[in-house]
């Protein structure tokens, strides 16, 4: 049996959302200790991680050690826009061999004594557990800057360029782009803003080094304002994939690994 | 600017 409500379903369809950008179906796996989702891209360039914790959702239950329900996630997405942002949203499963199996989706407005309730129930399909993960790393280099700020410099070098160079410097971030007809290049440098902390840029990089990207990647996680108005950028090299995340309260959150391009 | 890396070497066996 499972059971899980969120006042805010927004935030949730927005999770949901960032992941299909990437990812057609993945599975849910959710355990006592709450929900994880994972998949690699059909292209192999990013990985998509996301923690929601028990403590995430208002209410969370959970009885099986692990339940792996394998979603599409375009049908969640527009069962998800149907819920009014008042609503109070509610997911859950039984294990019921005799029926086809399902995720109902149910959202509730309160309506004084009543309710009115909208019902859905999303069929499940079978996708084959990953049986790999990320290894434990050690980043040496990580940049904090605001959402917003990627978000418009992802936007507008994707207008010029399908690859955006990205030059990690002690004291300064370089993104640039060039194609036949034109260049861009944008440089960002570390900033306290003592009156809105959420503007600042921080960076501590260790070991300076450049890497390239696929910008519509970029900007796809840049999306993320709603889940958070800050990115955290880890990184160690060119070699080793990039890690862009969004995170959300009680150890909860959206993280991607991506890909550089490689030069050899 | 080189060619797409690829992530499939990056993840360990569980």
């Amino acid at each position: 049996m499972l059971e899980c409500k969120l006042q805010e379903p927004k935030v949730f369809r927005s999770v949901v959302e960032a992941m299909s950008e990437h990812i057609k179906e993945c599975n849910f796996e959710f355990t006592r200790e709450g929900l994880k989702m994972q998949a690699l891209d059909s292209s192999h360039i990013a990985f998509t991680f996301v923690t929601l914790s028990a403590t995430w959702w208002n209410e969370y239950r959970c009885d099986d050690e692990a339940l792996l329900l394998g979603v599409n996630l375009e049908t969640l997405l527009k069962i998800l826009k149907c819920g009014p942002d008042n609503s109070l949203l509610a997911l859950s499963y039984e294990n019921d061999d005799d029926e086809v199996s399902e995720l109902k989706v149910k959202f509730e407005v309160d309506r004084g004594e009543k309710k009115d309730v909208a019902e859905f129930a999303l069929k499940l399909t079978h996708i084959d557990p990953m049986e790999e993960e990320v290894p434990e790393l050690t980043w040496t280099n990580e940049l904090e800057m605001p959402t917003q700020e990627l978000f418009r410099i992802a936007r507008d070098i994707s207008l010029f360029s399908e690859i955006m160079v990205l030059e990690f410097d002690k004291d300064k971030l370089r993104i640039s782009c060039s194609s036949k007809e034109s260049t861009a290049d944008y440089l960002v440098h570390p900033f306290e803003d003592s009156t809105n902390a959420s503007n600042s840029v921080r960076m501590n990089i260790e070991a300076p080094f450049k890497v390239s990207l696929t910008t519509h990647y970029v900007l796809s996680f840049a999306k993320n304002k709603n889940i958070n108005e800050r990115v955290v950028i880890k990184m160690i090299d060119a070699e080793t994939p990039l890690m862009f995340s969004f995170s959300m309260k009680e150890g909860s959150g959206i993280c991607y690994y991506i890909a550089g391009r490689l030069t050899d | 600017q080189g060619y797409q890396g690829r992530l499939d070497g990056f993840f360990k066996k569980k």
